[in-house]
């Protein structure tokens, strides 16, 4: 495993973590997408259908039933806790992501690197993860008071996706053989959406303000 | 190996 790619892991580790923290310890989700949070529990859950048949590492291993429970955790809790549900932002949140699984499940079926049922629940999870976080920007744009947990939240998401590409590119060049389309042009794409978030939010980082996303 | 057993990434 090379660095890029340890760090992307962890970047993404850091985003859940600041996210339950929030959650966990401020008891609020304000600002934060349902509808992304369960876009990525199915993301999850369609991608590692696979994790007690195919083992690839006690790291693998680890980091999937990590990214399982935490997805299905923060979904519980904005819509179960006595509390932190009562401080979820429902009326903006209003992208209608069932509209998005239908299209990545057609183009799981469509392309894929095998028509077998794991293939296309890989394919499937891999287009659908790329524009999980859609809900999400929405809501920020519809955000009047951005919290920076939740700016650095989605900043460490983003940070994640880069890191994956810089990955790629090291393996492509020190791997022979390692070609996946599929995984590269959707994380490309997944990678494209962030860049207006990241212009505003390193912005408001260096002018010291709080962030806030024009509509 | 299939293309799946070659998948190592999150």
């Amino acid at each position: 495993m090379n660095l890029f790619r340890l760090a992307g892991d962890m970047t993404h580790l850091v985003s859940v973590v600041v996210l339950l923290l929030k959650i966990h310890t401020i008891k609020s989700c304000a600002g934060v997408s349902l509808k992304t949070q369960e876009l990525y529990a199915l993301v999850f859950a369609a991608r590692y259908l696979d994790l007690f048949v195919h083992f690839v590492s006690l790291y693998n291993t680890v980091m999937k039933l990590v990214f399982l429970a935490s997805s299905f955790t923060i979904v519980w809790y904005m819509r179960r806790h006595k509390i932190v549900r009562r401080t979820y932002d429902k009326e903006h949140d209003t992208f209608r992501h069932h509209f998005i699984v239908l299209p990545c499940l057609v183009l799981g079926l469509l392309l894929n690197e095998k028509f077998t049922f794991r293939e296309v629940m890989w394919a499937f999870s891999i287009y659908l993860e790329a524009v999980a976080i859609l809900p999400q920007l929405v809501l920020l744009q519809r955000t009047r008071n951005i919290d920076n947990l939740t700016a650095q939240y989605v900043f460490f998401l983003g940070a994640y996706r880069v890191l994956y590409i810089f990955n790629w590119i090291y393996r492509y060049f020190t791997e022979p053989h390692f070609v996946h389309w599929i995984s590269w042009i959707a994380g490309i794409v997944q990678t494209l959406l962030y860049g207006d978030f990241f212009y505003y939010y390193i912005l408001s980082w260096k002018n010291n303000v709080k962030l806030e996303l024009p509509a | 190996k299939d293309a799946f057993e070659k998948k190592d990434e999150l």
